[in-house]
């Protein structure tokens, strides 16, 4: 009993099962600047009102799957660079650094905006409430502008209309932030009647295109941004859903984790509500003032990020994956050679195809009381779970460099697609070193 | 390359200090 209870999780089926209400407890104690974070199939989305038609799970796969092909084949690019840039690095340390950047290939596709999760933010003054996706995996935010000079898709709230902010301005063609898009966006900018002209494309042909501009962003009454600078889109379209745009969260010196580093000492912290959850955060700071480098917050076990790697995405070393309890036999050098991001915008984790293979073969044996279901897109450990109200599965926990264990909530392991395909939440890459 | 995707974060609380060079986890983020 006691091994059941350590190593398992026993639960109500409909606990892993979307749910239709949306209950936000009472906002508790939070430090730094906090925004809701609600899940864009969760309850506590308005965007997908007006039987606008939600995305299936085998279309939310396809789209994960863009984006991971799209990350893949940005970080292999930026591999090259870095690779390239060694010999020059003992000469010249920074410029090396710098350099790694601005040779970051124009062809790349940036990651897809499959924007599971979202947040609102004010921009502009008077401030305009904007629905923007949230991602880790991208540096640059931008939002759709009036008059979109090309195209626009539908999006739930007015379209951001720069003529009615008094605080709004557009970027010169020859500013150093305007240099700066090659690295955030992938391409160089252009220049239209001396303003600078961004462009970003994603792995899927999604795309916006636009003024690159400042103007006021607001992420609470007491935190507000004077020339705060995003993309002013005239020429969007995508799966952006009802979304109003992206914010990018990535290490780039454009994001806004770094434009808002004097204030929030480029640290931020979310939780990302499963679809029945209504209470997800992002909050920007620690509450301890600015430029904490060394953040101890109680119950938070810490893995260093992995930057050897290259700039753009937040790289983490993972070491070994425990199911049920037992450590699975997969060495760490196949985790060493791949590598591994953390990205709030893929929805699958995707492993290197041994420690999946092996992670697998682990879950099947404890789960193998139960009749199996089809596959279901890329995962292929399905269960047909319909005769069950309550079921045992084994607890799966992750060990990080720095001795950082994370046991995942049930709903980590599982996802559904219905009782009658409840699949194994990963994914393995095509080979080891993809 | 392995991702670690936003299906496996619900629920905990993701700490991302860059200045610090450090990435947090801890449990029961969303309550």
């Amino acid at each position: 009993k006691e091994t059941i209870q350590s190593h398992f999780h026993t639960l109500q089926l409909t606990s892993l099962l979307p749910s239709s209400s949306c209950n936000p407890a009472t906002k508790g104690k939070r430090r730094g600047a906090s925004l809701e974070v609600v899940n864009r199939q969760g309850p506590c989305t308005q965007l997908n009102q007006k039987g606008a038609k939600a995305p299936t799970l085998t279309e939310i796969l396809a789209h994960d799957q863009a984006r991971v092909d799209s990350i893949q084949a940005r970080v292999t690019d930026q591999s090259y660079d870095l690779f390239k840039k060694k010999d020059k690095k003992s000469s010249n340390k920074k410029k090396s650094v710098k350099d790694s950047k601005a040779n970051l290939p124009a062809k790349s596709g940036l990651p897809l905006g499959t924007g599971n999760y979202i947040v609102n933010v004010g921009l502009g003054t008077p401030k305009k409430d904007l629905s923007l996706i949230f991602d880790t995996g991208s540096d640059l935010t931008w939002t759709q502008c009036q008059p979109c000079v090309k195209s626009c898709y539908a999006q739930q709230q007015p379209i951001f209309d720069p003529s009615a902010s008094k605080t709004y301005s557009n970027i010169s063609c020859t500013s150093t932030a305007c240099s700066g898009l090659k690295s955030a966006t992938g391409n160089s900018p252009g220049c239209s009647s001396s303003n600078c002209v961004y462009g970003i494309q994603y792995g899927d042909s999604s795309f916006s295109v636009g003024f690159f501009a400042k103007d006021k962003l607001t992420l609470t009454q007491k935190d507000v941004f004077d020339g705060f600078m995003f993309g002013c889109g005239q020429n969007n379209r995508g799966l952006f859903g009802k979304t109003a745009g992206l914010i990018g969260l990535g290490r780039d010196p454009l994001s806004i984790v770094q434009q808002t580093a004097q204030k929030f000492g480029k640290y931020f912290s979310y939780c990302l509500p499963t679809s029945r959850g209504s209470n997800g955060h992002l909050t920007f700071g620690n509450g301890n003032g600015v430029k904490t480098s060394k953040a101890v917050k109680n119950g938070i076990t810490f893995t260093p990020f992995a930057s050897s790697q290259g700039a753009t995405f937040y790289f983490i070393d993972v070491l070994g994956i425990s199911v049920g309890g037992k450590a699975l036999s997969i060495s760490p050098m196949v985790f060493q050679n791949a590598g591994t991001i953390i990205d709030s915008g893929t929805v699958i984790t995707r492993l290197p195809s041994t420690a999946y293979g092996s992670l697998k073969s682990s879950f099947k044996q404890f789960m193998s009381k139960y009749p199996t279901a089809p596959a279901l897109s890329l995962l292929d450990t399905c269960y047909d779970l319909s005769n069950y109200t309550s079921i045992s599965i084994p607890k799966i926990s992750f060990n990080f460099n720095g001795n950082a264990n994370v046991e995942l909530d049930p709903n980590g392991i599982l996802i559904t697609n219905g009782a009658s395909q409840v699949c194994l939440a990963f994914a393995g890459n095509g080979d080891d070193d993809s | 390359i392995g991702i670690f995707g936003n299906i496996q974060q619900q629920t905990l609380e993701v700490v991302y200090d860059v200045a610090g060079g450090q990435l947090g986890f801890g449990y029961k983020g969303c309550s």
